[in-house]
């Protein structure tokens, strides 16, 4: 049995919408201290890394490791019907093949709390936004909506099952390593600075010296630069730029994959490059304390 | 231009 319940619902709702355009079909691997994904696009050109861990939920319970085989794309439509600020709720037998998915109201505590307090709040005296004056509240919706308190959580919980599918997937073993240069800047910038760049071509080179990190395309059109300088001090965590550097380092990437990573923007305000000279880049966008999704992709190499 | 290498040039599969 796998069960998980994630407050923040909407993390679930942008971690598979950064990742299906990338990738069709994945596992989701769960353990007892994390659920965790791995896939590669078709091409093997890039890979996307997933986790979350089982202290990042309300909810979490697994009693034997489960691979649950799913195709990015139906996970993304049912998932559009969460709202942005429902819990979900992740359920599968162990030998089920189907995932169940609970969408559940931002109302939905208060709901608890009408049952808990319903006698004793009528006609009390309670002190303003107190939970008792929430009873009040709901006692009133449900007057309007002529029903009971059954009705509401109906209302108020979805549930779907997705089928799941077998998967053989190919695990790339990815070695603890030591980076050359490590840039943490706003995922929005780095965000717009792709799309920018996209313009004038398919080729990204990122250029990390003392100076700066510069991210440079030629094309047809022309040329553009960019360079980013360190700003540690900024007053805001999410401004900050930070570049820790050994030795300079020089890659160039495709864009079209880049562009395809920065699907990722609104799991957090921040992102962090790492690179190291003639190997794949490591994007990766931490999601608060719960965890991450890190993009991995090879460079282009002169030969 | 530069070739596109894949991610099996430098990692092993498992």
């Amino acid at each position: 049995m796998f069960e998980a319940r994630l407050t923040s619902g909407k993390i679930l709702k942008q971690l598979i919408e950064a990742l299906k355009d990338l990738v069709q079909e994945a596992n989701i691997d769960c353990s007892d201290d994390e659920i965790s994904i791995q896939a590669m696009d078709n091409s093997h050109v890039s890979l996307v890394a997933v986790s979350l861990r089982s202290g990042g939920f309300d909810h979490f319970r697994c009693d034997r490791p489960l691979s649950l085989g799913f195709n990015a794309t139906n996970m993304g439509k049912i998932l559009k019907c969460a709202g942005n600020e429902d819990a979900i709720t992740l359920k599968a037998e162990d030998d089920g093949d189907s995932l169940s998915m609970v969408f559940e109201g931002p109302n939905q505590d208060r709901i608890a709390d009408f049952g808990e307090f319903a006698r004793g709040a009528r006609g009390s005296d309670s002190p303003p936004g107190s939970r008792r004056e929430k009873c009040w509240k709901i006692d009133f919706n449900f007057a309007t909506m002529r029903g009971v308190g059954v009705l509401v959580v109906i209302f108020d919980r979805k549930i779907y099952e997705l089928k799941l599918m077998d998967i053989d997937s190919e695990q790339l073993g990815i070695p603890d390593t030591d980076y050359k240069v490590t840039i943490q800047m706003p995922s929005g910038e780095f965000q717009r600075i792709i799309r920018d760049m996209q313009v004038l071509g398919d080729t990204l080179s990122i250029s990390c010296t003392k100076e700066g990190v510069k991210f440079g395309v030629q094309g047809d059109l022309g040329t553009g630069n960019v360079l980013i300088r360190q700003n540690a001090h900024a007053e805001k965590d999410e401004d900050r730029v930070m570049i820790e550097m050994e030795e300079p380092v020089e890659l160039t990437f495709a864009l079209r994959y880049l562009n395809f990573f920065t699907k990722a923007t609104n799991l957090g305000p921040t992102v962090i490059l790492n690179m190291s000279p003639d190997v794949p880049i490591v994007v990766e966008y931490p999601i608060g304390e719960t965890g991450h999704i890190k993009y991995y992709l090879a460079p282009k190499i002169d030969e | 231009d530069p070739r596109q290498f894949t991610l099996l040039k430098f990692y092993e599969l498992n």
